[in-house]
């Protein structure tokens, strides 16, 4: 489903390139579990992003199901990405004006799904995470684990294809991971393909495969 | 140090009334290293803002070293939190149009410190998190470990009498982790005082003392 070859990232900032990603060769097929390992620092997000969509790799070429993505406009990318991406970001991302529900809701309006089912698929989704009683607050009415867990909800409402977390658990206690966890294995039964940044050996564990990466370049890829 | 009772906070949210805390009383001595530990969502955030002089309990006493903070205006706590505290927010809270190194310097700045000698400190506080080659990077040219790095770096860079950290190690790996907590425990260890929120119970575990709060009060206070 993943088919990424010699990724390179590099980011100019005056006289200095900072190379975020190296030459990265990554292959996932449908319906494995990957977890992404490394130090901080070391290219993780970058790599994410790029896989998720989200971002271009300055060279290297990308194939999403099949298709090339270099060759994708930015109308197609956001496509691809609503139909068949959910992405949980490292800093969550959600929209700071609208309350925790219509953040959920809003993979739902560009897929366009009528109103009343949205709503209905979006509560059960709050529900599922815990956070139904949180439903009308906004962002800053919201704990930093509340955060994660909206931006958790709104990457699964739409059951998608390809789930990219980036350290999903990171500001929750063990027995919340352990729902989110839980409901992550559950897409993953179902057929889906889950890669997931962690620093957690713990949640790495339940992977099927552990990617490590170290300064922008593949360390091992082994199977767990 | 810390001498807080009967501390609540209640959010008004149109007709719902969110009671964050419900009457904890927190008492640390001078040199404790305390954790806290609780749910996502039980109030942790909430009580350490009160602690750090950031926010106002709705109602409850609290003194910070023998003042009592209840009838300081506001200006009186910016200068209580400048000569005493070091906070490290679970958001960061990093400047977004300066970069690490004039982050760092805030506190310094605020301090009255020559600008020489503030530089040279910010400097020395970055290398030891290992960040003194993303000195010039701005928050959104770093990865999130590295932002919760400068966080720790600034809260840090005036050796504060006491340290609130709210969840500091949640982006890092177990190696950067290790660092950053050999930084408390030297910080603790000149005679200090670290108040950390933390999900993580290995990390709990160099605490002298477990403060767990659930649903906004105390549920056990022991030596570890
Ligand atoms: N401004 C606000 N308005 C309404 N409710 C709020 C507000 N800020 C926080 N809350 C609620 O208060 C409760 C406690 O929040 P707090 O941030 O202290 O939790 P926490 O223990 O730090 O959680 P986490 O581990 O997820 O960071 C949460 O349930 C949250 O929804
Ligand atoms: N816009 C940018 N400009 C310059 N350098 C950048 C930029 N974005 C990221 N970097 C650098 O690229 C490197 C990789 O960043 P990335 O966010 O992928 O790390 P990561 O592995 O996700 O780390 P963490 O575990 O801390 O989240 C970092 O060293 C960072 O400083
Ligand atoms: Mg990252
Ligand atoms: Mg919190």
């Amino acid at each position: 489903v993943v088919d990424a070859r010699q990724i390179r990232k590099s980011y100019r900032m005056g006289e200095v390139v900072v190379e975020a990603l190296k030459g990265v060769d990554v292959r996932i097929d449908h319906g494995e579990f990957t977890c992404i390992m490394g130090a901080s620092g070391s290219g993780k997000s970058t790599l994410l992003n790029i896989l998720g969509c989200l971002d271009r790799p300055t060279s290297g070429t990308f194939d999403l199901m099949g298709r090339s993505v270099d060759s994708m406009d930015d109308g197609e990318l956001a496509e691809v990405r609503n139909r068949f991406i959910g992405f949980v970001f490292q800093t969550f991302n959600l929209l700071p004006r609208s309350s925790a529900l219509q953040n959920v809701e809003l993979p739902l309006i560009y897929a366009r799904v009528p109103s009343r089912e949205r709503r209905e698929r979006a509560m059960a989704m709050l529900e599922k995470v815990g956070l139904a009683s949180r439903a009308g607050h906004r962002p800053n009415q919201l704990s930093g684990g509340e955060r994660q867990r909206v931006a958790i909800a709104r990457a699964l409402v739409t059951g998608p294809a390809l789930l990219l977390a980036d350290e999903p658990t990171g500001n929750l206690d063990s027995r919340t991971g352990r729902v989110i966890m839980d409901m992550f294995h559950s897409l993953h039964s179902e057929g889906n393909t889950i890669l997931l940044v962690t620093h957690d050996p713990e949640i790495a564990r339940e992977a099927g495969r552990i990617l490590r990466i170290k300064d922008g370049l593949v360390e091992s890829d082994t199977a767990n």
